[in-house]
């Protein structure tokens, strides 16, 4: 289902959901609680928005089910530990290429999706200020890189 | 009409909102 232009801020949390269904339904769980709940904040009164909220609401409900015999999903205090630990492995991962001088998407994809994880952390309670610095870092980085391969450059 | 749209907003919104507080064991 498109994304209503109103909740555009959570377009890229809803398309990792989509993209972690089959590989971390953990993952893919807690992009869309995140979506959800800063989605009702944006815009939850038009009749595009409340029709999308109305289904990924649905998502949840259904997911949650399906996945009640997964601590991550039954407690959100295991699910804080994982999307943290899956957010922090991007992180290093794309850091560690960075570092080595290896650049490509995959590792800008890297650097991105940490963020991206790191602002759903959101949904447990306040970012720690080392979480704060990673999801500026990797944000930042992400954004760097890609314009330079995109403009020819090297990296510095 | 306009008073009749706002209402049913309001009440989906709720609904929105009793489902996530259930969903997330807070009721």
């Amino acid at each position: 289902m498109a994304v209503p232009p109103q909740l555009k801020a959570v377009q890229h949390h809803y398309k990792t959901a989509l993209e972690h269904d089959e590989r971390d339904p953990v993952v893919a769980y807690y992009c869309r609680l995140y979506a959800m709940q800063t989605g009702m904040k944006l815009d939850s009164k038009t009749p595009e928005c409340r029709k999308f909220l109305m289904k990924l609401m649905d998502q949840l409900e259904l997911m949650k089910k399906e996945l009640s015999t997964n601590e991550s999903i039954s407690q959100e205090i295991v699910g804080n530990a994982h999307i943290e630990n899956y957010a922090l492995k991007l992180f290093f991962y794309a850091d560690n290429e960075d570092r080595s001088g290896r650049f490509h998407k995959n590792m800008i994809k890297s650097f991105y999706t940490s963020s991206l994880l790191l602002d759903v952390l959101c949904v447990f309670g306040e970012l720690s200020e080392e979480n704060l610095q990673h999801r500026k870092y990797a944000r930042w980085k992400s954004t760097y890189i890609h314009n330079c391969l995109k403009n020819g450059e090297t990296p510095q | 009409t306009g008073t009749l749209a706002s209402s049913v907003a309001s009440a989906e919104q709720d609904e929105l909102s009793q489902r996530l507080a259930k969903l997330r064991d807070q009721i």
